[in-house]
Formats: C-alpha cells, structure tokens, sequence
C-alpha cells in the first residue's frame, strides 16, 4: 500500500551515488510517516510475529543461511 | 549522505510496520 509517489522517491535516493531527497521530495516522505503515524497501531497476533520471525531466520541472509 | 538516505527508508518502513 506504499503510494507511487513515496515509492519512486525511497526508489530515486537507493544506491550509493543517487543524491539525497530534495526539500520538496523530503516533504512527500515527512507527509506520509505523518499520515501513517496518526494511524493507531496495527494489531499483530502471536501467528503474524512467529512468521516474521521464521522468515527473518530462514531468509536469504537468515541465520540458517550463514555458514 | 548514505546514513541520512538509509536513516529515511529505516524511518518509513519502521512507521509502516508499526501502523499498516
């Protein structure tokens, strides 16, 4: 649910040369953390942490893929 | 300049994990 315009600014600053956000750009992310922060708090269940968790520990840089 | 950037996507994906 990441709006476009967020996603093309956080896509635009990635990788190591791209230059930082613009006042304008820093604006667009100040907003939606500001939209989302006035959002309560989402409700996550024991199943949704526990699945995080196995998917942090088998993921590709999981502790079970280190050798 | 990449702490800053990094510090930005760190702050976004933390507000969307704590309220999407």
């Amino acid at each position: 649910g990441r709006p476009d315009d967020v996603r093309a600014i956080l896509e635009r600053i990635s990788g190591a040369e791209a230059m930082p956000p613009s006042p304008a750009e820093q604006a667009v992310l100040v907003r939606y953390v500001a939209e989302l922060r006035a959002q309560p708090r989402a409700h996550r269940t024991f199943n949704d942490r526990w699945s995080a968790w196995i998917a942090y520990r088998d993921g590709p840089n999981g502790l079970r893929a280190r050798p | 300049v990449a702490g800053i950037k990094s510090q930005i996507t760190r702050a976004v994906s933390d507000a969307e994990k704590t309220h999407l």
